[in-house]
């Protein structure tokens, strides 16, 4: 899963 | 990164240079929102501070650069230029946009992933995003006739919008702990501000004439 604060949108 | 997400990134960065374009080749910014790029402005430098902090891929990092210099530029020409600043619609763009600013950090304050800075910052810059295009949306009903390079601009962002609503639907389907609900839901009010607007674009394209809104 995602890490919550990594966002790798723009 | 799907197909969806590049086309997004395309448009947008189309847009910002069809802006770019316009103000150099018309040295005008007439229909043009200075309340909206200031609120764009201020989106990138909140949202793109993890330049400093998280490195997702080069492309990333190079699109943040170019959208954090590009929005201050448009700013800088827009109240600084000499021949620009002239043109600029001041009475007509009168929307108070302090207000969405102080409301956009209220709700973030409130509502985001994790009560850190970055993330209160990164929470209150998609809120904001998401309202940013109503003094431009404002503007250029007030002044009804709208010009060529502007309506094109306004069409390219809005297009960049409906791009990233695809991308979610396809990374929900495609990734197995896609949940990014504050972004899909302030991307969906932002993309429905434009629905309007489109409406209009397409009229006027299909009828072939000037694009005009209603007063």
């Amino acid at each position: 899963g995602e890490a919550v604060g990594v966002h790798d949108e723009l | 990164m799907n197909i969806f997400r590049f086309l997004g990134d395309m448009t947008h960065l189309i847009s910002i240079l069809i802006l770019l374009l316009k103000i150099y080749a018309t040295k005008s910014c007439s229909g043009i929102s200075l309340k909206t790029q200031e609120l764009y402005a201020l989106v990138f430098l909140a949202r793109y501070l993890d330049l400093f902090t998280d490195f997702i891929s080069v492309y990333n990092s190079v699109m943040k650069v170019v959208f954090i210099a590009s929005s201050l530029a448009i700013v800088w020409c827009m109240r600084r230029h000499r021949v620009v600043r002239r043109s600029y619609d001041k009475e007509l763009d009168t929307f108070r946009h302090y207000f969405l600013v102080a409301a956009c950090l209220a709700l973030a304050l409130l509502v985001q992933e994790k009560f850190t800075f970055l993330e209160v910052l990164w929470a209150f810059s998609i809120y904001l995003e998401a309202v940013a295009i109503l003094p431009q949306l404002v503007l250029l009903q007030r002044s009804g006739n709208v010009d060529n390079l502007t309506g094109q601009y306004v069409f390219f962002l809005g297009a960049y919008r409906a791009f990233y609503i695809l991308n979610w639907i396809y990374r929900y389907f495609t990734e197995t702990h896609f949940s990014r609900w504050i972004s899909c839901v302030s991307g969906l009010v932002q993309t429905a501000l434009y629905a309007d607007f489109f409406y209009y674009y397409f009229i006027s394209w299909k009828n072939n004439s000037k694009l005009q809104l209603p007063a």
